[in-house]
């Protein structure tokens, strides 16, 4: 029932000892509360009778206007099939989470439902500025006939002032302010897919009081966005259930051994003091650079070949 | 040359469709994985063999007999925690090549079966590692051939700009390990 404490002196994250969930941070010293909870937009059906009435689809994320719902936890317990003769290790195993410490990586495995689940890790050697959040979504239930778009969301009560920053093409970051647009008068019918941007490799949120940075590292192409100060929010996965009318001719509901695709992924959590702490930006960018251009693992069977012969 | 054109064509075929986004039909999306499945096997030869020579002298006795190379295999299924040479050798060689062209540390990840291992560097030190539970949801995940319920987790450290190094993997059982490794089963 003890909360979590994870990651590095200068980025670290503290989970309730009772859910396992995310509920404050602390970057550089500055320690505020944060949540973080998967949610799902429900698709628009649309009509497709013209361009303002498409289904959400392949080529476009058009939710049909009510807020995204949060995908609660439903504390079933997890069951640890492995083997179980580890001598020096300690699971321990609450009906929320299960947590394994050690001496390379501590890991916390959440199971939200049958279709949702995390992994909290904190690698304790290199790791200065970050903690990693794997996401594992799928197959998205569509039993109720809604098609769902998958987010994850951070919301904290850091003063972002209506902006987010996101990156453009895994190049410089550009600076993005909630409905509005720098070169014309914006009226926006969408707010949410209207403030959603492309997301190579980094979104991230600023506090100008506190200085601080809050930046997420991803490991693929998302969308990504901030519709409140403090917030983050990136799309993990989708499954939708009609044509958006711009050419496929199929709904965006992909199936693979006769159910909907499992998706699976990484987010990196960092951050740090901004203008005091110059190498903040240098450690994000080589940890963007690091997952971009990861290396390469290769194995080769040495059953019949011992170490002396090998070397 | 002639190996990198299907991963060539592959590429193309998909930049030029989006095929990422799923702006294709199911079946063409079936495709798409077919033919960048065989980009990456014929990659893989090109890889196998650069290695090689990078690896070891041509005739070496250690090749394995019969074969002109050492067998370099990467495991495609390591994001859901599949690999048939670390769940079935009690024996293998970790070959880790960095991309970057600065020193790189990196976390290695992959799935065995036994209940304890050692890792070595290649000057044989013993490299600190750590077995953690694959998570349920993965374990469980459709379509996932793998009995293995556990990840080897060990830190390979300093890896050369465009360089690689390799890591000697072997299965120990309890009894046997060395007061080193006791701490990291």
């Amino acid at each position: 029932g003890r909360d979590i404490a994870m990651g590095p002196a200068r980025f670290r994250i503290l989970l309730d000892g009772h859910s396992g969930k995310l509920k404050s941070m602390r970057i550089d010293g500055v320690k505020f509360d944060v949540g973080q909870d998967l949610y799902y937009y429900e698709g628009d059906n649309g009509s497709n009778s013209e361009a303002a009435d498409r289904a959400s689809g392949a080529y476009i994320f058009r939710p049909n206007g009510t807020d995204a719902k949060r995908i609660y936890h439903q504390y079933k317990p997890i069951t640890y099939k492995g083997d179980v003769r580890f001598r020096n290790f300690i699971f321990v195993y609450i009906e929320a989470y299960l947590l394994i410490p050690g001496d390379l990586v501590d890991e916390v495995h959440i199971k939200l439902n049958n279709w949702a689940s995390q992994v909290w890790r904190y690698y304790k050697q290199g790791a200065v500025y970050s903690v990693e959040l794997e996401w594992l979504v799928g197959p998205i239930p569509i039993e109720d006939q809604v098609g769902k778009e998958i987010i994850t969301r951070f919301s904290s009560p850091l003063n972002s002032e209506g902006l987010f920053y996101t990156d453009s093409n895994g190049r410089e970051m550009i600076e993005r302010k909630r409905n509005f647009r720098p070169t014309w008068k914006l009226d926006l019918h969408e707010p949410v897919a209207g403030n959603y941007y492309p997301v190579t490799s980094k979104i991230s949120i600023k506090d100008q009081s506190e200085k601080i940075e809050f930046a997420i590292l991803t490991d693929r192409a998302q969308g990504g966005s901030s519709l409140n100060d403090g917030e983050i929010e990136l799309m993990v996965h989708r499954r939708l259930l009609h044509d958006d009318n711009f050419g496929v001719g199929e709904a965006l509901n992909e199936t693979a051994y006769n159910t909907g695709l499992v998706a699976i992924g990484k987010h990196i959590l960092t951050g740090g003091r901004i203008g005091i702490n110059g190498t903040v930006a240098q450690a994000e960018h080589e940890l963007a650079q690091e997952l971009m251009l990861s290396p390469w693992i290769f194995f080769t069977p040495a059953d019949n070949i011992t170490f002396a012969q090998w070397t | 040359w002639v190996d990198l054109n299907m991963m060539r064509e592959a590429m193309g075929v998909m930049q030029h469709h989006d095929a990422v986004t799923g702006t294709e039909k199911q079946h063409v999306a079936f495709d798409y994985a077919r033919i960048l499945y065989k980009g990456f096997e014929e990659c893989r030869i090109i890889t196998e063999t650069a290695l090689n020579k990078l690896i070891a002298p041509p005739k070496t006795p250690l090749q394995v007999p019969g074969a002109n190379q050492i067998p370099i295999r990467s495991c495609l299924l390591l994001n859901i925690s599949q690999c048939d040479v670390s769940e079935t050798s009690s024996q293998f060689v970790v070959t880790v090549y960095n991309p970057l062209s600065r020193p790189v540390s990196k976390y290695i990840r992959f799935p065995v079966n036994g209940p304890a291992y050692s890792v070595k560097d290649p000057a044989g030190k013993p490299v600190k590692s750590q077995m953690v539970p694959i998570p349920q949801s993965v374990v469980e995940m459709p379509g996932r051939v793998s009995k293995a319920a556990n990840e080897l987790v060990f830190y390979a450290e300093n890896l050369p700009p465009m360089g690689f190094r390799s890591y000697y993997i072997s299965k120990g059982n309890k009894m046997h390990i060395s007061k080193h490794y006791r701490s990291t089963d």
